[in-house]
């Protein structure tokens, strides 16, 4: 599996 | 397309079939363990799950949001972190924002969303992007405490 870093994330949507 | 992802697909559609009369427990169970089992099941069955829960059709997306629950209670850790992502809590989000989905969500579909955000935070206190979410809606006006 790809070795994903700490950002392996997307920013927070604002409702 | 791999053979995890068309079986996952599959499942998913039996699952949150809108002409199931009861819900297809046969389905549920091996959707919940072929997401564990398999590598990359948790990315894909996560991927599945954001799909269908923004589903046009009510019980579709109903039905996807009781298979996440099942899911949160069955598929341990490495899905809990999954579903504790922004990547995926996004797609809750948009459902109850009116800048996105909210429109044209039932009030069945967001109260249902919110309840899950809301117990989420009590179940599963180390993903704390949960409660980053809500403490936003709250801040957004979305949900009223």
């Amino acid at each position: 599996p790809v070795i994903r870093g700490f950002s392996d994330d997307e920013p927070l949507v604002i409702a | 397309m791999d053979v995890v992802t068309t079986s996952l697909e599959a499942l998913i559609q039996r699952a949150t079939n809108p002409q199931n009369q009861k819900p297809d427990v046969a389905a549920i169970e091996a959707f919940c363990v072929m997401l564990t089992k398999e590598s990359e099941g948790v990315q894909i069955g996560t991927k599945l799950l954001a799909t269908h829960i923004q589903s046009l059709n009510e019980s579709e997306a109903l039905q996807a949001l009781s298979l996440l629950d099942t899911c949160m209670k069955r598929c341990g850790p490495l899905f809990h972190a999954e579903i504790g992502k922004f990547r995926f809590l996004n797609e809750m989000i948009k459902l109850v924002s009116p800048k996105y989905l909210g429109g044209r969500t039932t009030a069945s579909v967001r109260q249902k969303v919110l309840q899950l955000l809301y117990a989420w935070i009590r179940e599963y206190p180390r993903e704390t992007k949960i409660k980053e979410a809500y403490e936003m809606l709250k801040k957004q006006g979305v949900i009223e405490e």
